[in-house]
């Protein structure tokens, strides 16, 4: 069973077997990032059988890039220079839209991002629109700050005006 | 079945809308169906919840949507599951046939396709609403279903189809993000109402002092809905049935509400048929007799003479303390101080109320007659639309318009949005 102690199992444990595997490095960074459809849409079906096949494998050296480094136990490794644009892109907009700073670097916070609790459709679809909300506004601007890509108008009624 | 699938996939009509930021636009698909069944599939019960529990969960997270969308759900036990629309489950790894497996506790919590099945990962610490642990699965089946609906991951806070889940807090509900968001996909609710009416209530203050206070009530045949008008929508969890909330009147198709209400009286009136009772609202139900020993329900044609029945609808004037009883073409002013139909009625309404702009008029059997205090106005509705009468300060700032005349006419869900049907399996949860 999976350990409970609390009358409620409230406190119920998962078995340590059924953990699921963490993004800890630019290669499991990468599969994340091709899972989810960053470094190029999915094409999302229940019935094909080759969604869930074989993602694009890059060695080490393809994932690097001039100015890129990797991060592991808290600490920065500058890499040597070598060419996957594709892949720094896709970690820029995933840290955009993350609320992250977009460096295109691996950091601690970006791997934290990757491995909270998600649903399992990927983020972008083959045929679907971004994931960018564009309902009631005329741009979607990015923030050179990091902040969330969010529409630039908010029309919530629920956000303050009150009739008399 | 995979074939008949997608078949019954092709028939959903693409909707094609405007996508705002780029002027171009894109066709999206969705179910072309008005009710969609979905089961919880035998061999795909969580281990962690009661099959009750989870039922339970997955109605409401159906129910959640159906709320501000025009589309009912029911779940259906007994037919064929190629009949099925939506068919959930929970399982672990690889799991009910499916192409992508699950991760083990943590990350991927759940997954779905769009006009197709969702599963749920019973790895993952499920827990009820009532839980202040673990997932909750109502907000990700509310998630999960967005997606079977055709909605993508949105990056907003505070929208349930953001991709990662957000512990719940108290009272969850769909943002408005998420309603527009569905609604640009399947359009806004809408419909007739039998009445609309404002409730009228008296508390003391902080100070001791009466206040009055007002609710908006929309009807609509054994349903009614709380319509909140400082948040431009209904009160989370409507429709109730109308016999849960207004006891001793008809539980269904109710004509008219009129709140009498003068320096003497103060009376409040439902309607249906041939008949009306008066609503008792501190004991909360209908009463039982009148003041002179008449059981109700009365007569309308004993309590109102020369009022024809069944009306379409009615409401009372304060400005000339009239009863505005509206009957196909007609209309009856009923004087409530002389209890007699006021001289030279009954009159066409399109003569009692002239359209601003010729021909753009309900002419006859209006649905519904109200006067709402948000607004300081009088509104006809039939069928989707509705007309506003002319008051007396749109006389003032433009003094050619006619006396009650009608403005021109708009959609109701305009300006009362996201009043939306529930399937009837739903109003008792």
């Amino acid at each position: 069973e999976k350990l409970f102690h609390s009358r409620d199992h409230s406190d119920l444990q998962p078995s340590p077997q059924h953990q699921a595997e963490l993004v800890t490095d630019l290669q499991s960074a990468q599969q994340f990032l091709s899972k989810y459809g960053w470094t190029e849409p999915v094409k999302w079906e229940g019935t094909s059988s080759k969604n869930a096949a074989e993602l694009p494998r890059y060695g080490d050296a393809d994932l690097m890039q001039e100015g890129a480094s990797i991060s592991r136990y808290g600490q920065e490794f500058p890499l040597e220079p070598t060419q996957a644009p594709a892949f720094v892109e896709a970690l820029r907009k995933f840290q955009t839209l993350n609320g992250l700073p977009a460096t295109g670097k691996l950091d601690d916070s970006t791997i934290a991002a990757m491995n909270k609790p998600r649903c399992g459709v990927p983020d972008n679809q083959i045929g679907k629109e971004s994931a960018i909300v564009k309902s009631n506004s005329n741009n979607v601007t990015e923030k050179a700050s990091g902040k969330s890509l969010n529409t630039t108008t908010n029309q919530n009624p629920e956000n303050g005006t009150s009739t008399s | 079945k995979i074939r008949k699938k997608r078949f019954l996939q092709m028939l959903a009509a693409p909707v094609r809308y405007k996508d705002q930021a780029n002027q171009g636009s894109t066709v999206r698909g969705a179910f072309s169906k008005k009710l969609l069944k979905w089961r919880l599939i035998g061999e795909g019960y969580s281990s962690q919840l009661s099959i009750d529990e989870q039922r339970y969960v997955f109605k409401t997270a159906f129910r959640m949507w159906s709320e501000v969308m025009p589309l009912d759900f029911e779940e259906d036990l007994t037919s064929p599951m190629s009949l099925i629309d939506v068919k959930l489950g929970f399982g672990r790894g690889r799991h009910l046939g499916c192409t992508r497996s699950f991760d083990g506790s943590g990350q991927e919590f759940a997954h779905a396709w769009f006009l197709g099945d969702i599963h749920f990962d019973d790895d993952e610490h499920f827990t009820a609403p009532s839980s202040d642990s673990g997932i909750s699965l109502l907000k990700v089946a509310v998630h999960e279903i967005g997606h079977v609906l055709g909605l993508s991951h949105i990056y907003q806070t505070g929208s349930i189809m953001q991709p990662n889940y957000i512990p719940q807090e108290a009272g969850f509900e769909l943002d408005w993000t998420d309603r527009k968001a569905i609604q640009m996909l399947y359009g806004t609710c809408e419909g007739s109402f039998d009445a609309v009416f404002d409730w009228i209530w008296k508390e003391r203050n902080q100070y001791g002092e009466l206040v009055l206070r007002y609710n908006t009530y929309f009807f609509r045949n054994a349903w009614y809905w709380l319509y909140e008008n400082r948040k431009n929508r209904t009160r989370y969890g409507d429709p109730v049935t109308v016999s849960l909330g207004w006891h001793g009147i008809p539980a269904e198709g109710i004509d008219a509400f009129v709140h009498v209400w003068t320096w003497t009286e103060d009376a409040t009136y439902f309607f249906k048929g041939t008949q009306y009772w008066r609503y008792d609202s501190e004991n909360d139900q209908a009463y039982i007799k009148d003041a002179q020993g008449n059981q109700y329900p009365r007569l309308i044609s004993e309590g109102f003479p020369k009022i024809p029945s069944p009306i379409n609808t009615a409401f009372f004037d304060r400005r000339d303390q009239f009863i505005y009883f509206f009957k196909d073409a007609h209309v009856y002013a009923f004087d409530v101080k002389r209890n007699m139909v006021a001289n030279h009625y009954p009159k066409r309404i399109i003569d009692v109320f002239p359209a601003v702009v010729r021909n753009n008029h309900p002419f006859g059997n209006i649905d519904a007659a109200y006067y709402a205090y948000t607004h300081n106005s009088i509104f006809l509705f039939k069928g989707k639309e509705y007309w506003k009468v002319v008051s007396d300060k749109d006389r003032q700032q433009n003094p050619k318009l006619p006396r009650n005349g009608l403005f021109l006419k708009k959609n109701i869900s305009e300006q009362w949005t996201d009043i939306c049907n529930v399937h009837s399996s739903m109003l008792k949860m």
